[in-house]
């Protein structure tokens, strides 16, 4: 297991250098075809099919190369880099509703409703939404993370965010994602979030 | 588009560069 600071430090640099190539080439494009291969790598998606290309090299990586982790967390890098990509290519709104839609299915007998898959979907909206939001933005993220060691820039800590709870647990604490309960958890992640240096500079 | 998607060929590419680099070290 690796931390995915490890290969987003990489990916970044090649973005940084290949955007600094010429006036026309474009930080946002550049991003935009970063977060979509991080994405479905992460996710577990060959996509060598796609590009008709021999699905040999992916494929062995897949099977037996490093896991990237965030906060130890292979579940957590996955949900950070995937809604990334969905705010990157889809906008914000969507990302957001795809994250708390998993949750909330997750609570109906699946592993439950976890705080801190929440933060690493909503922290992944962030970056994603800076990696695009102007040629000015993504450039100062590619020469953020071109830097990057450590998790806390850009992923916020997971101290007593409550995880696994089934549909009546959740009821019971939260009352639903309108209720001035759950609001109260969404503010705490929003502060920790907005606290991650990336987010805050 | 034909740029996207030889963009997206360099970035799958370097993905596996960099795992295969990170693997070694």
């Amino acid at each position: 297991q690796a931390s995915l600071s490890r290969l987003l430090q990489e990916m970044f640099q090649f973005a940084l250098k290949r955007s600094s190539l010429s006036d026309q080439a474009s930080a946002i494009d550049e991003n935009k075809a970063l977060l979509f291969v991080l994405a479905m790598h992460l996710g577990g998606r060959n996509i060598d099919g796609i590009l008709g290309k021999p699905a040999v090299e992916q494929a062995v990586l897949l099977k037996n190369g490093p896991k990237f982790t965030l906060r130890k967390r292979v579940d957590l890098a996955q949900h950070f880099s995937i809604s990334a990509f969905i705010a990157a290519a889809a906008g914000d709104g969507l990302a957001q509703a795809t994250g708390l839609f998993k949750e909330v299915s997750d609570s109906k007998g699946g592993s439950g409703f976890s705080f801190a898959d929440l933060a690493a979907d909503q922290a992944g909206v962030e970056f994603g939404t800076m990696a695009v939001a102007s040629e000015t933005s993504a450039h100062s993220l590619q020469v953020h993370m071109a830097r990057i060691t450590n998790e806390d820039d850009y992923m916020p800590k997971l101290s007593s965010l409550p995880e696994g709870l089934q549909e009546a647990t959740f009821k019971r604490q939260y009352g639903t994602t309108e209720d001035a309960r759950y609001t109260r958890m969404q503010n705490e992640l929003d502060r920790r979030i907005d606290n991650c240096r990336l987010y805050r500079d | 588009s034909d740029a996207e998607r030889s963009r997206i060929q360099l970035y799958r590419r370097h993905l596996v560069e960099s795992i295969n680099d990170l693997s070694k070290q």
